[in-house]
């Protein structure tokens, strides 16, 4: 038996719209420790993987472990039907082949539920090793989101560069190019661009922008965000939940022909 | 223009 409850629905909400654009089908593995979600997307570029511990939501129980084969779009919808505050209860018997969603209104004198059926979903597992990323930048998770979308409209691809000054983000395109600078300064006001970076070595490695506007869409999740990255390989870029987990994305470089 | 790498040349299934 495996249950969880969330005193808000947003945070599942947000987990949701946070990976439904780059994952359709994913197993929720559930153990005693909690819930994590590890899946490629198609192209298998990047990787998302979500962790949630039990420990730190209103009430969590899952004596076997037990994965659970899920539809992202449908596990959507079916949390569309929540209010944000809605106290959130989702349920699985082991050998279930549905999962149970019970919505509870703030004041307690509303109670949806709803059953969604679950998927046979043969998922391949990969093994992230431990990294020393060479720069690791923590910004505000906002200006990272503004950023990416910026650049989107002039190009499909972004440079970043981490050096002692900052770190940079450019990207050129046919009809233009066009850079953001933001200064790592610990003795600036507050209010301003509010980053620190953490360097060993200067890097320079260039991305999809098509992938970081996924991975934007987890700013609700976090004020911040950190980037980490090393020379020739996967950036990551993780958000924090609360004290209840993070989700990290993982995206590979793309290298010059 | 650059060439997307694949995820699978740094991650190793288990």
């Amino acid at each position: 038996m495996f249950e969880a409850t969330f005193n808000q629905a947003s945070i599942l909400k947000q987990v949701l719209e946070a990976t439904k654009d780059l994952v359709n089908d994913a197993n929720w593995d559930c153990s005693a420790e909690g819930i994590a979600l590890q899946a490629m997307d198609s192209s298998h570029v990047s990787l998302v993987s979500l962790s949630l511990r039990g420990d730190e939501l209103a009430s969590y129980r899952c004596e076997n472990q037990i994965s659970l084969g899920i539809n992202m779009n449908t596990m959507t919808k079916i949390l569309k039907c929540a209010e944000n505050n809605d106290r959130t209860i989702i349920r699985a018997d082991d050998d279930a082949d549905v999962m149970v969603f019970v919505f509870e209104s703030e004041g307690r004198d509303k109670t949806s539920k709803y059953e969604m059926k679950l998927m046979d979903i043969d998922s391949e597992h990969l093994g992230i090793p431990e990294q020393e990323y060479s720069a690791t930048v923590q910004m505000s998770s906002k200006e990272f989101s503004r950023i990416v979308r910026d650049l989107s409209t002039i190009g499909e691809n972004v440079e970043i560069t981490v050096d002692k000054e900052g770190i940079t983000f450019g990207a050129k395109g046919e009809s233009g190019s066009g850079t953001v600078s933001l200064k790592s300064n610990p003795s600036v006001d507050e209010g301003s661009s509010n980053i620190t970076i953490d360097l060993t070595d200067s890097v320079k490695l260039n991305f999809a922008l098509r992938y970081l506007t996924f991975f934007t869409k987890a700013a609700p999740l976090s004020d911040n965000v950190s980037l980490s990255l090393s020379a020739d390989v996967p950036l990551m870029v993780e958000y924090a939940i609360g004290d209840v987990g993070f989700i990290r994305y993982y995206l590979a470089p793309k290298i010059d022909d | 223009t650059p060439v997307q790498n694949d995820l699978q040349e740094f991650f190793t299934l288990v």
